[in-house]
């Protein structure tokens, strides 16, 4: 990984005077480590900026260990771009708080949306969970069926349009002292008008206080047209990284961060209820890098 | 005259951003203007560089164009990762087939994620095809044997698809599953499905490549269906994949809708790299 290929053009530099050309040197290799990584070009390039900035100020051309302190520097620019530590929603249990789920086709929405419930069920807050995607087939039986195997409160009703849909579920959520209203919403493209002008109403119909992004982490550059275009137009408030048990090194959550610069809140590790896990930026550091 | 100083470093640098971002891969895009370079291509504008390099790309894909004749009774395997439109572009070959004159059926092979056969059965009324499903929870394996020994003993039907779970090639157990599918095919077909479609997110990166090279281990496909290019990924990972593989792409999905398929063409798809 990323490790092995600085390791390697450090050790050449051993014993040589560490000039600014060897830095670059080493800073493009790391550049073309995190777009392999699928990191977004842009947001390569800024990372690799920033990193240049610090060696630059922090004298590591005269230090005696340059090359431990520009891996260091990484990494540390890393963990910043990510968040510096993790971060947990806990809302308060006695208000009602509604949390709006959206991203892509086929991203992980309504799993996510069903762990998301069983988590914070299992945190002891009395949560319900609603369909507002009435457009893919079956999609509302996949929650429906996702809820009562995990015996999680589901929301149903034969309203078809998911503005009225979204406003219902809220006002039974209100009427039966809910703290926790999630919102799954059906995929659409980042450049579907029409789609991301319907989760702009649902948001402002029921006030949401969460518009959570989920991203498949599988996802190359187009992570970050993604993250730019659902930002834009909804605010988001924070992401979740799905599919993170394949091989995938993940850049997409690098993008996704530094456009957004919402928290990643969590990453799904599997298709079960429980494999959801909050999202730990040095770990993923180590990923992304390695 | 060096034009890879000044005004030629900005072109290559402009057009090495175009092609990252289209997915092709770091490392493939240095390599392609490496060769520019070493072959020392005169050009005057990111216009000519463009079309120099777009006469790369189709040589690279040269042969990765294929046709989707089942002219025999045939089935049809779809696999791939979760999510990646497999269930949806299962609807669109039976809607493509169907308008052929072909009688088509399914088989509801994904025994486990929820409303997964009610998905495809969704689809399979709105198309007026036959569909072969069991209950959840069923081994797949079963489902599939009994799919297509019923499918056999049917005069009247021409293609028969099989939809399966979307398994991550990382999951042991679940390419294990995989494998034995393949080996239930192969025992009560007498032979390899007609054609193994592997399905690929349009928006997928570098990972794409992993993805072939494990699910490659059980059966090599026939050929590549690419979805969701109707958004704003450009795919691109194609590439790498057809020089390694040169696995044909069969299709591209651009839609929700079970018209939303194309015949993959590669001057359109280069053409919109750029
Ligand atoms: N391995 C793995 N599979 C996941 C994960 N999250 C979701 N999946 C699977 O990915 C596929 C798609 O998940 P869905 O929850 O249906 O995705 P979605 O975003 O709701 O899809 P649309 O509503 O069609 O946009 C399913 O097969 C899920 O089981 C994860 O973290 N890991
Ligand atoms: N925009 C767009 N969406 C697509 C395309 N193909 C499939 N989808 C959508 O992607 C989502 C997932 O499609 P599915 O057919 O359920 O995917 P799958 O591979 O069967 O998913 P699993 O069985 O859960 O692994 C659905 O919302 C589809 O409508 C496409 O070409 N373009
Ligand atoms: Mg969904
Ligand atoms: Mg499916």
């Amino acid at each position: 990984g990323l490790k092995d290929k600085v390791n390697g053009i450090l050790d050449k530099l051993k014993g040589k005077h560490l000039t600014k050309d060897y830095v670059e040197n080493v800073l493009r290799e790391v550049r073309l480590a995190l777009l392999e990584a699928d990191v977004h070009y842009k947001v390569a390039g800024k990372f690799i900026e920033s990193v240049k900035t610090n060696i630059i100020g922090s004298k590591i051309l005269e230090s005696l260990t340059p090359y431990q302190q520009i891996i260091d520097l990484v990494y540390k620019e890393f963990v910043l771009l990510m968040g510096e530590e993790a971060i947990l929603l806990e809302p308060p249990k006695d208000t009602l708080h509604i949390w709006e789920i959206v991203g892509l086709q086929g991203s992980g929405k309504t799993t996510q949306s069903a762990k998301l419930a069983k988590f914070y069920k299992d945190k002891g807050y009395k949560v319900l969970l609603a369909s507002l995607d009435v457009y893919r087939p079956a999609a509302i039986e996949q929650l429906r069926i996702l809820a009562n195997n995990n015996e999680l409160d589901f929301f149903e009703d034969k309203e078809k349009k998911p503005v009225k849909l979204a406003k219902k579920a809220r006002q039974y959520s209100e009427k039966n002292s809910y703290d926790l209203l999630i919102l799954d919403t059906a995929g659409r493209l980042h450049i579907d008008k029409e789609m991301m002008k319907e989760v702009e109403n649902v948001k402002a119909a029921v006030k949401a206080n969460e518009i959570i992004l989920v991203v498949d982490s599988m996802v190359g550059q187009d992570a970050a047209n993604i993250a730019k275009e659902f930002n834009e137009k909804l605010n988001i408030t924070g992401s979740i990284l799905t599919k993170f048990d394949s091989d995938t090194r993940g850049g997409a959550a690098l993008s996704v961060k530094y456009i957004s610069q919402a928290p990643i809140l969590f990453i799904g590790i599997g298709e079960k209820i429980k494999d959801i896990e909050v999202f730990y930026p040095d770990r993923m550091a180590q990923r992304i890098l390695n | 005259r060096n034009i890879f100083k000044g005004k030629g470093k900005k072109i290559f640098e402009e057009i090495e951003k175009v092609l990252i971002e289209a997915d092709l891969g770091a490392k493939t895009v240095i390599e392609l203007l490496e060769e520019i370079k070493k072959e020392n291509q005169v050009f005057k504008s990111y216009a000519e560089l463009k079309s120099i390099l777009k006469d790369k790309l189709k040589n690279i894909l040269n042969g990765a164009e294929a046709n989707f004749d089942l002219n025999e009774k045939s089935i049809v395997l779809i696999y791939g990762v979760n999510g990646v439109g497999k269930t949806t572009t299962i609807a669109k070959l039976a809607k493509y087939l169907s308008d052929a004159g072909k009688v088509v059926a399914l088989v509801a092979g994904d025994t486990y994620r929820a409303a997964a056969k009610e998905q495809l059965d969704v689809w399979a009324k709105r198309l007026n095809v036959k569909i072969y499903m069991q209950q959840h929870g069923a081994d797949p394996g079963a489902v599939i044997f009994d799919g297509i020994t019923a499918f056999k003993n049917n005069k009247k039907l021409d293609i028969l698809i099989i939809d399966t779970g979307g398994r991550l090639h990382t999951n042991e157990n679940l390419i294990k599953q995989f494998q034995k599918i393949v080996n239930v095919i192969k025992k009560v077909w007498g032979k390899m499905p007609n054609e193994s479609l592997m399905i690929l997110d349009g928006t997928t990166g570098q990972n794409a490549l992993s993805q072939v090279d494990i699910f490659s281990k059980v059966i090599k496909p026939t050929g590549f269906i690419m979805t969701k290019l109707d958004g704003t990924a450009r795919g691109g990972i194609l590439i790498q994949l057809y020089e390694k593989h040169r696995i044909p792409i069969k299709f591209l999905g651009t839609g929700e809708k079970f018209t939303d398929l194309e015949q993959f063409r590669i001057e359109p798809f280069i053409d919109r790299i750029f």
